[in-house]
């Protein structure tokens, strides 16, 4: 099985347009935390406005 | 022949099971070329009663791709489905479930450490076993109230932004965001005259439904300057906007068109291209062994939900790479809805080895059933009857689940619903 999101945010930082991981910071902007075949568990950060 | 009988000697095999499926689907599809054969020539020869037409069915899309993939494409996937659920609902011999548990945790990587019930005896059959509760605590949520928090455990198979409404499922191969979620729909426009009506006729009561029904009409698109509602308060953009609907209307009719197609031709859940925000997505894989009851990543407003009927393939990384637009043709249920920032989503797509999809709050959906499929297969004849385009969906909508929310509010973190064996 498999779960997908779509949702709206503000704009990011462009490193996270071209890759999705930010590497640092933009204030008010999307950020991801997550890498590509990373595990992940219920309740951990994704990413952040 | 007799003395061959007797002394030849048997040896039995097994069949491997990747021959024995393919088998299967060879069987299957030779049947389904048989009676479709047998079905026209009798009604070239016009003998075809009315009760022997065979019950309209949706058009099936076959994919395309490699020849596993073919083969598993002729395959009765749903009904697989449903016997492995059947069969994994047995309860089992009391002494043999703490050894297959342990088998199938040790096999599947399940960590029996943070499964709330212990005993593993009060687990009756498999089913409850792969749908069970975790201890409290052992999912702590991020402290970081701007999180966007992961639904459930699994594996990040990809992410990212989305462009020209398409999303990137593996290596590459993208597929449409309308063909995922479903395009907007007449019903949308029905609520919104609904809502309208409620403009021309204004009663108390009706005033009280006004922020609801203003609320679902922007998220369809019409305005989409959402009010940071979840934050708390409604904004000076929602009153306004609110004000000016009741004053014409001839302008709430511009609205119900606008909430099909906006003027200038950009899908109904894309954010207004004046606002400085933008479409991301997150596809999160769950493995067999992985805790199945998923949860809010957010706190948001479920607005309603599309039940895809579609089939049931493997979403495995595997079938992934091999079969472009897998997500478009799972059995699905489309959760839409709002956040702080917009438009929400959340899809938990079946899977032949999962089988149905819990919601908790919806107890009218069933999913991976015969029911919901005559009921598609139904309401694709009647669309075709109508001459109109069947959307492949079947769509409720939440609006009086809270009256000041317009929808079922969630919190970060609430369980959902989950994915559930057969």
């Amino acid at each position: 099985s498999s779960i997908v999101l779509v949702f709206e945010a503000p704009v990011g930082s462009r490193k996270s347009f071209d890759t999705g991981w930010s590497g640092g910071a933009r204030e008010g902007g999307w950020n991801w935390s997550i890498e590509k075949g990373q595990r992940i568990k219920v309740g951990e950060k994704i990413g952040y406005v | 022949l007799r003395y061959a009988l007797r002394n030849t000697k048997v040896e039995w095999y097994p069949i491997p099971v990747g021959v024995g499926i393919g088998l299967l689907g060879l069987l299957h599809f030779y049947r389904t070329r048989r009676n479709e054969k047998r079905l026209q020539e009798k009604e070239a020869l016009g003998e075809v009663w009315e009760n022997e037409q065979p019950l309209p069915r949706r058009r099936r899309i076959r994919p395309s791709g490699p020849w596993q993939v073919q083969i598993m494409s002729t395959l009765p996937l749903k009904a697989m489905s449903r016997l492995w659920g059947r069969f994994n609902e047995l309860p089992l011999p009391y002494y043999l479930r703490v050894p297959g548990f342990k088998l199938y945790s040790w096999f599947f990587g399940v960590n029996l450490n943070e499964v709330a019930e212990p005993d593993l005896h009060t687990y009756p059959n498999l089913a409850s076993f792969f749908y069970r509760k975790l201890k409290p605590g052992v999912r702590p949520l991020d402290p970081d109230t701007r999180a966007v928090l992961s639904p459930a455990d699994g594996r990040i198979l990809q992410f990212g932004l989305i462009e020209r409404g398409e999303v990137e499922q593996v290596k590459g191969v993208t597929y449409s965001l309308d063909a995922l979620l479903g395009a907007a729909t007449p019903s949308h426009a029905d609520h919104s005259k609904k809502f309208m009506d409620h403009m021309r006729e204004p009663t108390q009561k009706d005033t009280e439904n006004m922020i609801a029904d203003e609320e679902f009409a922007r998220m369809n698109g019409i305005s989409y300057t959402l009010p940071k509602l979840l934050a708390g308060g409604s904004s000076p953009q929602h009153e306004t906007s609110l004000d000016a609907s009741t004053s014409s209307e001839k302008a709430s009719e511009a609205l119900v068109k606008a909430d099909l197609a906006r003027g200038d031709g950009t899908p109904w859940y894309a954010p207004k291209p004046t606002s400085n925000n933008a479409l991301y997505y997150v596809v999160i894989y769950l493995a067999p062994g992985d805790y199945h009851r998923f949860h809010s990543p957010v706190p948001w407003v479920v607005e309603s939900r599309r039940h895809f009927a579609g089939e049931l393939y493997s979403v495995s990384p595997y079938l992934q790479r091999h079969l472009p637009g897998l997500f478009t043709l799972n059995e699905r249920v489309v959760l839409l809805g709002r956040w702080r920032w917009g438009f929400f989503s959340y899809t938990p797509v079946g899977a032949t080895n999962v089988g149905s999809i819990k919601v908790n709050f919806d107890s009218e959906l069933r999913t991976n059933s015969l029911t919901t499929d005559t009921a598609a297969d139904m309401a694709a004849a009647e669309a075709a009857k109508r001459g109109e385009e069947y959307h492949g969906f079947v769509e409720a909508t939440y609006r009086h689940a809270s009256r000041t929310l317009g929808g079922h509010p969630l919190q970060r973190g609430e369980e959902m619903g989950g994915f559930q064996l057969g």
